[in-house]
């Protein structure tokens, strides 16, 4: 098939009780079954509409506050796919597997590959020298079924965020992938999608044509917003990403869509309503094969090259999501700022509407190790809204903003392939293909 | 070209080179 359609599911999870002993496995398990009734509606209307794949987010069968005792009575022995097993024909097969077998059978009776998350249990013995003392690996898992019923991949979330206290790190990465007559899929799950291994992996080695990401991804402005770090992350690596993430918000959760290298196909955002949201778009089968994908972008070849831009005006530092960036306010309505920090210089030129005294704007630089709930190396150039007029609010969230830019030109001297291109609009809106470009050499522009 | 109401543009670059073995093995979490 040369196109497909995709659904991704938005889902508000019903939690459960937070406790501190564990429930008993039938409570567990009628807990799970309350989200399952739900999913279950969203996988029947997905496949009425035509889809032929669906993504549920992750934590979306159990929800979350979980110790390690808490969430075993939640837990599944999910075999290797290899075992060819449909659950749905034959749920005895490995034991207690109720969740798997609701799951078979709604992709078998609807004709469609699910994707879920759900937890996987691994006995282990004294003769394993990593083994838990309580003997077993537990583990988060994704987990796919074809149409037929079929599990075709299992994943263990090799990247655990820091407050997963509750799952173990697999020992080795594992790549999960599946094929079908829609392309080539692979599977990570929510931080895994800041990782070389396994999320650049998949796509530069295993050449996946589409990502499944189930996700459970607490927005944090400016920078790593569910829709718009999710939807550059497909324009950059060049494949389809189909995000489904949990609905909350009081957790800040919101956020899901389907994504082609090309352009933005769809998404959803909501901090309003309390309510999950079944989205649903046609997409390319082997995205690598269009004629429109994307050139190859050699991402400093513009900023290494161009003069830095001078100003006499005084740089100051700021704060965005514990690291510590330097900035330079942009104080007129048109202009050229470059500011620097370690082997990174950002370059902008911007002309604005009408430079507003109630809204203060200001570049940004960071070429650091991030230390806090994991460690990652960043290099970043930011052009953001500070949160008041006063410059030490600049890095911290803000929702809206007035002051509009009829030209802009972002560029940065990046000691990396690997970057993400995105424009968050007032409201958390996403600025799409039809507002930017992004040029060979590396600028992130404005169309003209 | 509407001009656009952008509260961020972002050019987010990771360089894998320099990350520990797995992100989320980090000595710091969030207090």
């Amino acid at each position: 098939l040369d196109t497909f359609v995709a659904a991704v599911y938005e889902h508000a999870v019903i939690l459960p009780n937070t406790t501190k002993t564990p429930v008993s496995q039938e409570d567990a398990l009628m807990l799970m079954n309350k989200n399952l009734d739900v999913l279950e509606k969203a996988i029947k209307l997905a496949a009425e509409k035509g889809a032929q794949i669906i993504v549920t987010p992750e934590d979306g069968i159990y929800g979350w506050h979980f110790t390690r005792e808490t969430i075993y009575p939640y837990l599944e022995d999910i075999p290797d796919p290899q075992v060819n097993w449909i659950p749905c024909t034959e749920p005895d097969r490995f034991g207690y597997s109720p969740v798997q077998k609701r799951l078979s059978c709604l992709a078998r009776e609807n004709s469609i590959y699910v994707v879920a998350n759900i937890g996987d249990k691994k006995e282990c013995d004294v003769n394993d020298f990593n083994c838990p003392s309580d003997g077993r690996y537990q583990y988060n898992t994704a987990v796919v079924f074809d149409s037929k019923g079929k599990l075709v991949a299992r994943y263990h979330k090799y990247n655990l965020f820091a407050s997963e206290v509750q799952f173990n790190f697999p020992k080795d990465s594992t790549y999960a992938t599946f094929d079908t007559p829609f392309g080539k899929f692979g599977i990570f799950t929510c931080f895994d999608i800041f990782s070389y291994d396994p999320a650049v992996i998949l796509v530069d080695k295993f050449q996946v044509d589409s990502i499944v990401f189930p996700t459970a991804w607490m927005n944090t402005l400016p920078l790593l917003s569910a829709v718009p770090f999710h939807s550059s992350w497909a324009k950059a690596m060049k494949v389809n990403l189909l995000s489904a993430n949990t609905h909350n918000t009081r957790m800040q959760m919101t956020g899901s869509g389907i994504y082609a290298p090309e352009a933005v196909k769809v998404y959803y955002y909501d901090m309003e309503t309390e309510s999950g949201q079944l989205l649903l778009s046609e997409l390319k089968s082997r995205p690598r094969t269009s004629s429109n994908y994307p050139a190859a972008v050699d991402w400093s070849a513009y900023a290494k090259n161009v003069k830095s831009f001078t100003s006499d005006q005084a740089n100051f530092p700021g704060n965005i999501y514990f690291d510590e960036f330097i900035f330079t306010e942009l104080s007129k309505d048109t202009g050229n700022y470059t500011v620097c920090q370690k082997d990174l210089c950002c370059h902008l030129s911007y002309k604005m509407s009408e430079k507003r005294s109630d809204e203060v704007y200001a570049l940004g630089v960071f070429d650091g190790l991030h230390t806090v709930q994991g460690e990652y190396y960043q290099q970043i150039c930011t052009l953001l809204k500070c949160q008041t007029a006063d410059l030490k609010t600049c890095g911290e969230p803000i929702g809206s903003a007035f002051t509009k830019f009829e030209e802009f030109s972002l560029s940065g001297t990046f000691h990396t392939s690997y970057v993400f291109p995105q424009i968050v609009l007032s409201g958390t809106q996403l600025a799409t293909e039809q507002h930017f470009e992004v040029l060979s050499d590396g600028r992130l522009q404005s169309r003209s | 070209d509407v001009p656009l109401p952008i509260l961020a543009m972002t050019l987010y670059g990771r360089v894998f080179e320099k990350d520990p073995p797995r992100l989320g093995q980090g000595d710091h979490t969030l207090q």
